[in-house]
This record gives structure tokens, sequence and C-alpha cells, in this order.
């Protein structure tokens, strides 16, 4: 229910085609029914998700299935995010005019 | 500033597209390509570097798990220079022993220097001197295809930036490639949307064959936080990047 809920007018069987054109584009397959199922949801929800990038980007992005199409965001942060990202700087915002500033 | 810039056509300066795998060293392969483009441009000579030895002789030592460009220029200053990729070939992990001395280098560079955060002045420098690193978010790239991503802050955090590719170009798209503006019905024309070219280190086969475009003008996803480009002698003839 829940993949049918998230796609829509694509009935399970269509959103399986899919999935199964993206298994072939890019040479996918998975080790027992549960880790395809597992893959398959994931690959709907992004689906679903490219759907609303599409609508909600203002530019001509074009957005749907890509290599990373079954990896949740956490795994795609994972294995292709710059770990070691450089942090924010502290927000330091002090009175102008106070003593102790002008002390300092 | 000219209206349009790509490097991509100018010969000997743009490497083929690389392919990071799980080896999260989109901050070498970048400034790597920054070294070809600027070593290319300033010495009409088209090298290809090592990326592995920026993974192996990084004084952080675990290169496959994030890093920063400046730390990639450090290192081939402190190498005085770079071995090229087939010498020194890329092997998607870090190796315990660095190999640099074992081979000769194709490249070197100067200095390195951070461009301030104004897209103008990035253009300018773009077109005249050549390609320059950029880190971005990358959030919205899982499901990118092709055209130009124009984000807001809520869409991409600015502040928020995980991902290092190399800046290459930049463009307008013509107003008719512009989807049907939304909620102005009958009104089908767009204007034309300025964008920046950029080349990304997940294979050919993603997005625009390995490159992807962003709207300019509006910091989308946090490009101005740290433009960044390696300095390679002044060339003897004026530089000028292809329309």
């Amino acid at each position: 229910d829940s993949l049918r809920v998230q796609n829509p007018g694509a009935g399970p069987l269509e959103l399986k085609e899919v999935f199964t054109l993206f298994q072939i584009q890019y040479n996918r397959s998975y080790s027992n029914p549960a880790e395809y199922a597992h893959r398959l949801d994931i690959f709907a929800r992004n689906l679903a998700h490219a759907q609303r990038l599409q609508e909600e980007d203002l530019g001509t992005a074009e957005f749907g299935v890509t290599a990373f199409s079954d990896l949740t965001e956490e795994e795609f942060d994972q294995l292709y995010g710059n770990q070691r990202a450089a942090g924010r700087a502290p927000n330091v915002d002090r009175e102008v005019g106070s003593d102790e500033w002008q002390e300092s | 500033v000219p209206s349009t810039c790509d490097w991509r056509k100018a010969p000997g300066v743009m490497s083929p597209v690389k392919d990071q795998k799980t080896c999260s060293c989109c901050w070498a392969m970048a400034a790597a390509g920054n070294i070809e483009a600027q070593w290319g441009i300033k010495t009409r000579q088209s090298v290809e570097v090592s990326v592995q030895e920026l993974l192996d002789c990084g004084r952080c030592g675990d290169g496959c798990s994030g890093g920063f460009v400046w730390d990639a220029f450090i290192t081939v200053l402190n190498n005085s220079g770079l071995a090229s990729e087939k010498d020194y070939p890329f092997q998607g992990a870090v190796r315990a022993k660095c190999q640099a001395k074992k081979h000769k280098k194709v490249a070197w560079i100067q200095d390195f220097i951070m461009l301030s955060d104004n897209e103008q002045r990035i253009a300018w420098y773009l077109a005249t001197e050549g390609p320059i690193t950029v880190t971005i978010n990358k959030k919205l790239l899982q499901q990118y295809q092709n055209g130009v991503i124009k984000a807001t802050q809520t869409t991409c955090d600015p502040q928020n930036v995980d991902h290092v590719v190399l800046l290459v170009g930049f463009g307008k798209t013509k107003s008719v490639e512009g989807r049907q503006a939304k909620g102005v019905p009958g009104h089908s024309r767009r204007r034309s949307t300025p964008y920046w070219i950029l080349k990304n280190s997940w294979g050919a086969n993603w997005g625009e064959k390995g490159y992807f475009r962003l709207h300019r003008g509006s910091n989308a996803c946090g490009i101005t936080k740290y433009p960044i480009t390696a300095r390679v002698d002044k060339p003897a003839k004026k530089v000028s990047c292809p329309p």
C-alpha cells in the first residue's frame, strides 16, 4: 500500500518495471528477497522525492532515477559526502560599545 | 566578464570525468582537476595528475574519509609537484606508504588562494585565469539528472557545504528551455537562467556527462563559501576562456 500511495498513478507493477530497468542500467542485484523489498521501498521514496524536487526547483533542473536511487539519503551521505566538511564558524556576536568589549 | 565561458572547449585543459566510487576523495579529485586546468592553460601542456598521491601523501593520512582542498595543495607544495595519474594511478583506497619520491613530477604550483565570496568576481577569475574548486551542499545531486538547479536556502542550505567540485564555466539558458512557469496560466516562456557549469567526480554517467549546472547569482547551495584555486606561473600570453 505504501508503495501505491507513494506513487499515485504508477501502479506497483510499473514501479517494479522501472526498478528492474534501474537494476539493469546500474548493474544492481540484491542478496535476498528482503533486501530487494527494502531497496524497492527506498527506490519508491526517492522517486517521490525527485518528483517533489522537480516541482520545487525554480530553474530548469530535472530530477529522477540516478545511480543513487536505491540509497537512502544517509547512505548517500556516507558514501559520497566529504565527511570532513569544514565546520561552521562559531556565532560570536557581542554588544558593540559594552564596557567588556572596550576593555578587551 | 564575458557572457559565457566553458573551459571544456579549450584543448588540453579538462581531463576526463573521474569516479571516486566508495572513496570520499571529491576534495582530491577537484584539487587535481584544478591543477590540471591551471597547468594546461598556463603552460599549454596537457597533464593528468595523480589523485592517489594526494591521498597517500596527505598529512591527515585518511584521504578516503573526506578532506580539504587546501590540504591537497599543501601536499603538492611539500612534494614540490605531483606525479602523473599514469605513473601513480588511482586505487580507490588510501595506501599506507607515500610513493611520491619514486615518480617524476609532471606539474607543480606556486601557491593557492581563496577568492572573495562574490559571484561576479568568481566569474571574472574563472574567465581570465581558469577553473576554480568550490565546495557546495550536495543534497540535491542524489536525484539530479540534468538542467539548471535553482535552489532556495530551504531546499539547499548554503551554510552546510559538504562536497567539493570544480567550477569550469558559466552561461545562460535560452528562454525557451525554461519549463512551463508554475502558477502563471498560459505563460509558457521563461526568462533565460544564468548558470554555473561544474565538474563532478561521480563518473561520466551521472548528470550531464559527469557535469551539472547550478543557478548563478543566488549563492546556490553555498557555492561562494570556499572558492579556492592553485596558482601556476604567469603565462607569457593573455588567457581567455572559449565563449
